[in-house]
């Protein structure tokens, strides 16, 4: 429940209109859009339970890890509903003729793999929220510092999901493992994508906002 | 640290 209520508000992408549609429009609205989510992800790890008694470096070192792994499940978890599209924002669908055009067809890919995942095993609300603070705290960062503490975090989390899984899926024992092994396909997508974007960023046609710029540096 | 100044603000906040 901690979990659900620290789930952030809806973001908007709200694509410049003045701009002619084309691949840089599509690449500012995605890097302006992922901007605006990073400010309120980082809210939310803050709210997470355990996460603000971190040392903040490591604080740090977690967001710096897993940020794309957590702009990616929200974008997964907006388009369990749709047919292949990814809805990054309620008003900013991508198809895969739109994401070949952004010049991201093999990210859109990815994602979608993920999306059909997570629709067979009918991804709900509840383990959405607990997939991804286990991201969070499975950053694997090599210079976190308490390293014991990030543990407990993880710990408190997979039980959390264990719990909820033994009451609402009692018939089904290997379902939360299940949930846990889609983990490395999300990294995987993250990875592409944050090679993606550094790209994008080396081209230099594509205005990023600062934090963006600052979270893509760390994983350059 | 100096290159991760926004994230460590926003850490730091208290909102």
């Amino acid at each position: 429940s901690h979990l659900l209520e620290a789930e952030p508000e809806k973001v908007y992408a709200m694509p410049d209109p003045a701009l002619p549609d084309d691949d840089i429009k599509a690449l500012t609205t995605l890097c302006d859009l992922a901007d605006r989510e990073l400010v309120l992800n980082i809210g939310w790890a803050k709210h997470l339970p355990g996460f603000s008694s971190l040392r903040l470096a490591d604080q740090m070192r977690l967001l710096q890890g897993a940020w794309m792994e957590v702009l990616l499940l929200r974008v997964v978890f907006r388009s369990l509903g749709a047919q292949d599209r990814l809805v990054f924002a309620e008003d900013y669908v991508m198809d895969a003729a739109q994401a070949r055009l952004a010049g991201l067809p093999d990210l859109h890919a990815g994602v979608l793999q993920l999306v059909r995942k997570y629709r067979a095993m009918g991804l709900e609300m509840e383990e959405f929220v607990t997939l991804k603070a286990i991201a969070l705290a499975n950053a694997d960062s090599m210079h976190i510092e308490d390293a014991e503490a990030v543990q407990k975090l993880q710990d408190c989390v997979h039980e959390a999901l264990q719990d909820y899984e033994r009451a609402r899926h009692p018939g089904d024992p290997r379902r939360a493992g299940r949930l846990i092994m889609t983990l490395p396909l999300l990294r995987q997508t993250a990875t592409m994508a944050v090679r993606s974007f550094c790209s994008i960023r080396q081209d230099g046609r594509v205005p990023m906002h600062k934090l963006f710029l600052e979270l893509l540096e760390a994983n350059a | 640290k100096e290159k991760h100044k926004i994230l460590h603000r926003l850490l730091q906040n208290s909102t």
